[in-house]
């Protein structure tokens, strides 16, 4: 009896100690938030709680990206059909998805569930501004916009990334700058003029293709192979430099105004990317290793224009892993 | 999933949004 109670307090006890520390933590990271409500509720404004380094190496270790490619796989299943309607739906209900806009609303129709979450719009349903230069280049939340200011961009309130890291080395133009400038500086092109951001989540329930937000050249891409952590707003509030970690294509040119560039960033179930004129792109890829990037120039010697792109035109599509 | 617009303009341009609002695909961001 007593080596039998000890083998099953030897079975046990990890799972005890899963359970008493898994439980110990979502109740401190529930008192935080709470103490957090309470400060804001009197008007108090809290910095936000910045990753220690040894959580974000934790975080970085888990195999986001070996998770999203399986995720992926597992999502071009085609499913019988008596089986999509209650699967979408479940999907609907979860993340409010509006079908009255879907070009295709019956759910029988798309085999799987990237097939649904690639699904695209009616063409009524998303009446592209004229009276203004910039447009929305996507559905999503706008986590932050502004000034760039000392080389740092903000992806939340408050959290910073370096916008070198981000953009990686400026190697895309031949264009010679002075050593004393900034990277910042170097990148703005006509005397008097700023550099402004906007980053724009996507949540899982919004429509993930994405168009361009003016018209302007692309003049080259970058492809940053990363992790694929989570990008949700509590993510991004939580860990510092979170876009330079994650796989993300950089795509770099001009508008009437000098510099302009946009970049899709991955997420953990959204790994793959796709860039409609680019078909060598191929990200989430397991060739390419983290820390790397991959360069292609749109210009050459007959196009020294580059992609030419429209306001509103489509660009490109974020994939299920 | 995230869309990162970085971008050079001029001093006078103005975003016409606010931080944590919903947005749609061709709605108005900013203009001069």
């Amino acid at each position: 009896l007593r080596a039998a109670s000890t083998g099953v307090m030897v079975r046990l006890r990890p799972l005890y100690f899963l359970v008493a520390s898994g439980g110990g933590y979502t109740g401190y990271r529930q008192y935080e938030k709470y103490k957090d409500h309470q400060l804001e509720r009197q008007g108090i404004e809290v910095p936000p709680k910045l990753a220690k380094p040894l959580e974000v190496a934790l975080y970085k270790s888990v195999p986001t990206r070996l998770l999203s490619r399986a995720w992926g796989r597992l999502n071009q299943v085609e499913l019988p059909t008596w089986l999509r309607k209650p699967i979408y739906s479940l999907y609907i209900w979860t993340f409010g998805v509006n079908m009255k806009e879907a070009a295709v609303e019956d759910l029988h129709q798309y085999r799987n569930l990237s097939e649904f979450f690639r699904r695209k719009l009616k063409p009524q349903a998303r009446p592209v501004c004229d009276s203004h230069s910039m447009i929305s280049p996507s559905d999503g939340k706008i986590l932050h916009f502004g000034r760039v200011k000392n080389c740092e961009v903000e992806q939340v309130k408050g959290v910073t990334y370096s916008l070198e890291s981000f953009l990686g080395p400026r190697t895309w133009t031949d264009r010679k700058s002075s050593l004393s400038s900034s990277f910042q500086e170097q990148l703005v092109r006509k005397k008097g003029n700023e550099l402004y951001h906007c980053v724009i989540y996507l949540a899982p329930g919004d429509y993930h293709c994405f168009h361009s937000p003016t018209d302007w050249s692309v003049y080259h891409r970058r492809h940053f192979p990363g992790s694929l952590m989570s990008v949700n707003p509590g993510i991004a509030r939580w860990i510092k430099e979170l876009f330079c970690y994650n796989e993300r294509v950089v795509l770099t040119g001009g508008w009437q105004h000098g510099f302009f560039s946009l970049t899709a960033v991955g997420a953990t179930n959204v790994g793959s990317i796709r860039i409609y004129f680019d078909r060598d792109l191929q990200t989430n890829s397991p060739r390419y290793s983290k820390g790397s990037h991959n360069d292609v120039s749109y210009i050459s010697g007959r196009n020294q224009d580059g992609i030419a792109l429209r306001k509103g035109e489509q660009l490109g599509e974020f994939n299920l892993g | 999933s995230t869309i990162v617009l970085i971008f050079e303009a001029p001093k006078d341009f103005c975003f016409n949004l606010k931080a944590g609002q919903k947005i749609h695909f061709g709605e108005a961001m900013g203009s001069l």
